[in-house]
C-alpha cells in the first residue's frame, strides 16, 4: 500500500521488517570456510541472485561453507567496503539483510561496483599524432 | 559509478523519453507525482527529458507494481528484501514490489520517514531510474546508485558520483546551473568513498 509520510501505517498491515527471511541470515554470524551450517544454501542462493555466484553453479547448493561461498563473500565485502575476510562477520551480515534493489551487483562475473577509480586507457591511433590518454 | 556491460544508453534520437504506468495498478495522482519528481532529478543534470503519457503500450518506459513472479524470471519476494528492479536501456521496464509498504513522502531532499518498517517510494524510484538510464550499482555509500536503502530513510538527492556517471553517458544539461553544495559533515562522513567525497547536488 501507499501511505503519506506523516501517517501511521495500520498496525495490521505493518509487515514487521524483522520478520523477513533475510534476517535469518544473521544466525550465520561468525561462520567461515571449512565448516557446514544448516540452511547455508539459502545464503548461497542470495549471493547467486545478486551475481556473486555464477549461474553456472545452478542446481542444489550444499550447506558446506566452500570456496564458492568464500569467494562470493570476499567480493561482496569488497563491493560494500567491508573488511575482506571471507568470514560471515556481523557487519557483513548486517549489510546483507538491508532491503535493496533487485538488480545484480555483479554481471557476467565482473563486479562493476568496485570499479571505484577505474582507469580507461584511450588511444587515438590514425594519421595524426598518436595520443594516449588515461581517464580516471 | 558503473554501467551495464557494453555501456548501453538511450540512442541520440531518443533523448525525449516518455513514461507510462500500468493501468491495472490504478495508481493515484499522488503516487504518480512521486515518479515525476524522481524523473525531474535526473532531467536536471542531463539533456534528457521525461514526459508522462497514458498509453502503456507506446511509451519508452513502463512502470508497474507486481507481486511475486511477474513474467521476467525475477520474482518479487514480499515485504522488505528485494524492493524493485529496472532494466538497462533501451528496454525501459521498471518493476516495483507491490507488497511493500510504500511511503509517499513530501517534497524536499534527503531525510527520514516516519515509519521504520516502510520504504520511501521516491528514493527507490530515483535509484531505479538510474538503471533505466544505464547506470549500474555504485560502491559509494551515500550515492543514489548504492544497492541498499535503510528502511525509514529518504535518499533522493543525486550525488557527484551519480551525476558523473550519468553525464558520462549523456553529457550535461546545457541549462543546468546547479552548484554542488559542499556536503554537510554527516553527508560528507556518509559519502566519503574511493572516488573522493561525493557531494549532494
Amino acid at each position: 500500500g501507499f501511505y503519506p509520510n506523516s501517517s501511521v501505517v495500520p498496525p495490521e498491515l505493518i509487515r514487521n521488517a524483522t520478520g523477513n527471511l533475510w534476517n535469518s541470515f544473521l544466525n550465520f554470524t561468525g561462520c567461515h570456510a571449512g565448516n557446514k551450517y544448516d540452511g547455508l544454501y539459502k545464503l548461497k542462493q542470495y549471493f547467486q541472485h545478486f551475481g556473486y555466484i555464477p549461474e553456472t553453479f545452478s542446481g542444489n547448493f550444499t550447506d558446506d561453507f566452500d570456496d564458492i561461498l568464500k569467494n562470493a563473500v570476499e567480493m561482496y565485502q569488497r563491493n560494500f567496503r567491508l573488511n575482506v575476510t571471507g568470514v560471515l562477520d556481523e557487519l557483513t551480515l548486517k549489510q546483507v539483510v538491508i532491503p535493496r534493489c533487485g538488480n545484480p551487483d555483479v554481471v557476467n562475473g565482473t563486479s562493476t561496483m568496485h570499479s571505484g577509480r577505474r582507469t580507461y586507457e584511450v588511444s587515438f591511433s590514425g594519421g595524426g599524432q598518436r595520443f594516449h590518454a588515461v581517464k580516471r | 559509478y558503473s554501467f551495464f556491460p557494453g555501456e548501453p544508453r538511450w540512442p541520440r534520437h531518443r533523448r525525449d523519453l516518455t513514461y507510462a504506468f500500468n493501468p491495472r495498478n490504478m495508481l493515484t495522482e499522488e503516487v504518480k507525482t512521486v515518479f515525476s519528481r524522481a524523473f525531474a532529478r535526473w532531467a536536471e543534470v542531463t539533456p534528457l527529458t521525461f514526459t508522462r503519457v497514458e498509453s502503456f503500450s507506446n511509451s519508452d518506459i513502463f512502470i508497474g507494481f507486481y507481486s511475486g513472479e511477474h513474467g521476467d524470471g525475477e520474482p518479487f519476494d514480499g515485504p522488505m528484501r528485494t524492493l524493485a528492479h529496472a532494466f538497462s536501456p533501451p528496454t525501459g521496464h521498471f518493476h516495483l514490489d507491490r507488497e511493500e509498504n510504500w511511503i509517499i513522502s513530501g517534497e524536499g531532499g534527503d531525510g527520514v520517514i516516519s515509519v521504520p518498517e516502510a520504504v520511501d517510494l521516491e528514493s527507490v524510484a530515483v535509484h531505479e531510474i538510474g538503471h533505466l538510464l544505464g547506470l549500474g550499482h555504485s560502491s559509494v555509500e551515500g550515492s543514489i546508485m548504492y544497492p541498499t536503502i535503510m528502511t525509514g530513510k529518504r535518499k533522493v538527492d543525486l550525488t557527484t558520483d551519480d551525476v558523473e556517471g550519468v553525464q558520462y553517458l549523456y553529457g550535461e544539461n546545457p541549462n543546468f546551473n546547479g552548484s554542488i553544495s559542499p556536503p554537510s559533515p554527516s553527508t560528507q562522513q556518509r559519502d566519503t568513498g574511493e572516488s573522493g567525497d561525493a557531494s549532494r547536488i
